[in-house]
């Protein structure tokens, strides 16, 4: 079952590693960049996961009202072979309805990119319907992964949507603001 | 089948995107380094994958005869929402028998540590005898997806090796070695 392996190694290869160091990085974030992550509770990882599996690589291309701000201070670990291996996250402003602007650390799973690229791909041999089903049972399998994961304990929230026949431009930064005040 | 999942990944999430910039990459070293990878023909990514799936972060602890050079030049992609997500390779210099150093880029191939990881938690329902034929399943799937691919074409070699009740010190460096050499 692909998307098992894809949401057990996006735990092991990604998650487990750099969460545990994200509220420093927001902490060292804040103090060059006048405090602009101050809500404590949205100091945590969102990760979005279509379940289309449709991946934009910039934000503002999924939505005009996500904008790019900067990104926090890098973690480097060696890994397999590769001194110095980099990883950071980026921090976005989200306009609301009401013009109110919040901020947050937010990207996609990667992980759902190879799916996409598998259904597409005759010899990855998997079809369009197969690919929404494997995408649930990555939610599924990382959900169960996280919460029994002591070294990622409050550091994410997990910003789940089907955006398949969605027609509003903006739905990803509402998405996105429902969830942050499900935190405040 | 996880190993199926995770070579897909490892190709369309990795190999795809940065095998192309390999050899500018190398050519920007060597200008930089002395030309300290002279043949042409070693201008590859040597990707180790050890069927036990025991895989070391820094190469000169699964064999002293291998030491960390430098890192090539890194290559940066937007990529899921992290801005300026960056890729690296490293230079290593091991030692032959004959006390002749060779130089070389080589890694693990990643995946194998989320394998053996998953080998090993109760959870992701994976035994070690299970471990070894995914091992397999994934280099039979690379080897097929890389042959048929254009972006990836010469720029790669597979050193694939059964390591386990392996007793030599100098296992590794002999196997990079033996490869290298079949492409003189
Ligand atoms: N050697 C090596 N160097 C790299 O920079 C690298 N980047 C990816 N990979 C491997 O390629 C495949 C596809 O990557 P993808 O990004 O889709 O999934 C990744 C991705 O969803 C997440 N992840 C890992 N590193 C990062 C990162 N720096 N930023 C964001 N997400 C990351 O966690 C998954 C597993 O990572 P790895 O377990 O390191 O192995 C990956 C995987 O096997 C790499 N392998």
């Amino acid at each position: 079952n692909v998307a098992h392996g894809l949401a057990w190694s996006y735990y092991i290869g990604y998650l487990k590693i750099i969460l545990p160091y994200l509220k420093d990085s927001i902490r060292v974030f804040n103090e060059n960049n006048n405090c602009l992550l101050k809500c404590k509770k949205t100091w945590k990882l969102h990760i979005l996961i279509p379940l289309t599996c449709e991946v934009y690589d910039s934000l503002g291309e999924a939505d005009s009202r996500i904008q790019f701000i900067s990104n926090l201070p890098e973690v480097s670990v060696d890994r397999a072979g590769i001194k110095r291996r980099t990883y950071k996250h980026s921090v976005y402003e989200v306009l609301g309805e009401n013009k109110k602007t919040h901020y947050c650390v937010v990207e996609y799973a990667t992980p759902l990119q190879s799916l996409h690229a598998m259904s597409q791909d005759d010899s990855a041999a998997f079809s369009r319907q197969a690919r929404l089903e494997q995408a649930k049972l990555f939610c599924r399998t990382l959900e169960e992964i996280l919460e029994k994961s002591k070294e990622c304990s409050g550091c994410y929230q997990l910003i789940v949507y089907d955006d398949s026949g969605e027609n509003d431009k903006h739905f990803l930064s509402k998405e996105i603001l429902r969830h942050l005040k499900q935190q405040d």
